[in-house]
């Protein structure tokens, strides 16, 4: 799976996901990258791309939720998805996500997520564990 | 508040000792796909099309399981998915069951502005892709020898593998392989 979140000094914000799922997934599997909430999701809070064991995501609505927190809770980016990382089975998600604030998260609970990231006050990012 | 940018290549259980011929060219890749991201948004596009563009970069790169370098399916063949959507107007567009079209992320974007629906999956997907002169090419382009060595693995432990188990080299199947369920779903 790849992905990618963006947000313009405008906060006008954006996701996008592509994947191939599994090794030897059943013909006429589909995974969680083109379920909207759940491997991708934008609202005028936060834009989230999702990757990892796609029916776990699916069935965590895992991008919506990120966005919820947010909305109905008030959570920052970092807390709403870091919580929701945590609260999925271990193993089995990562995501990136950026605000409208221009802020930026990339938890996971697998042992690694292929990432990078960068933002307009200079900070940036390679990383894989 | 200013423009900011977050993209990934996948998650799993990507073992510590992943060996630098692996490692090195993803971080490139990632690398490459930060800056082409990072300068449409200082040239000021719209953060749709950014995203757009990187996941197309993403798809095209053969190390990453999207667009060519998919994994395969239990039938060896390809299946890529994709979506998109607009955070100010939730707009959005999604594909499924694709096997032909080279950057599937550009077709559910073509959904999400040339349709009144959300998704096209399969037949519908490919018959749209068509009538929308996307790039098409032979399924045989997405494949690489290092999946159709994952596939052969993943049958016979029967199981299937999230992105990045990685496939067991020859010289390693001497020793009897410790696939567990963790290594499995890496």
């Amino acid at each position: 799976t790849v992905g990618c979140v963006a947000v313009d000094k405008n906060g006008n914000l954006a996701a996008a996901t592509s994947t191939g799922g599994f090794v030897n997934k059943m013909v006429g599997r589909i995974g969680d990258t083109p379920i909207i909430g759940a491997g991708t999701y934008a609202n005028n809070l936060c834009a989230v791309s999702a990757t990892g064991r796609g029916e776990t995501i699916i069935r965590g609505t895992v991008s919506r939720d990120v966005a919820a927190l947010m909305e109905y809770k008030g959570l920052s980016l970092k807390e709403a998805a870091a919580y929701v990382v945590e609260c999925n089975p271990r193993g089995d998600v990562g995501l990136v996500a950026v605000s409208a604030k221009g802020e930026v998260t990339m938890p996971f609970n697998t042992t690694g997520m292929f990432r990078a990231c960068a933002t307009e006050d200079g900070c940036s990012e390679v990383a894989i564990w | 508040m200013g423009w900011a940018i977050a993209l990934h290549g996948g998650a799993g259980d990507i073992p510590l000792s992943l060996p630098a011929d692996r490692r090195l060219p993803r971080e490139a890749a990632l690398h490459h796909c930060l800056e082409i991201g990072v300068a449409a948004l200082k040239a000021r596009r719209h953060p749709l099309d950014v995203v757009e563009l990187v996941v197309r970069e993403l798809e095209n790169h053969p190390n990453f399981n999207a667009g060519k370098g998919s994994v395969l399916t239990s039938r060896g063949t390809v299946e890529m998915e994709a979506c998109i959507m607009d955070g100010n107007s939730k707009k959005c567009g999604a594909v499924s069951g694709l096997t032909t079209v080279v950057n599937a992320i550009s077709l559910a974007r073509l959904v999400m502005d040339n349709t009144p629906h959300i998704y096209l999956g399969f037949d519908g997907a490919e018959a749209f892709a068509r009538e929308q002169g996307v790039e098409i090419v032979d399924s045989s382009h997405f494949i690489t020898p290092e999946n159709i060595e994952r596939l052969k693995q993943a049958k016979e432990a029967d199981s299937v593998q999230i992105d990045y188990t990685q496939p067991i080299q020859k010289d390693e199947k001497s020793e009897s392989p410790t696939g567990n369920e963790d290594s499995q779903i890496g």
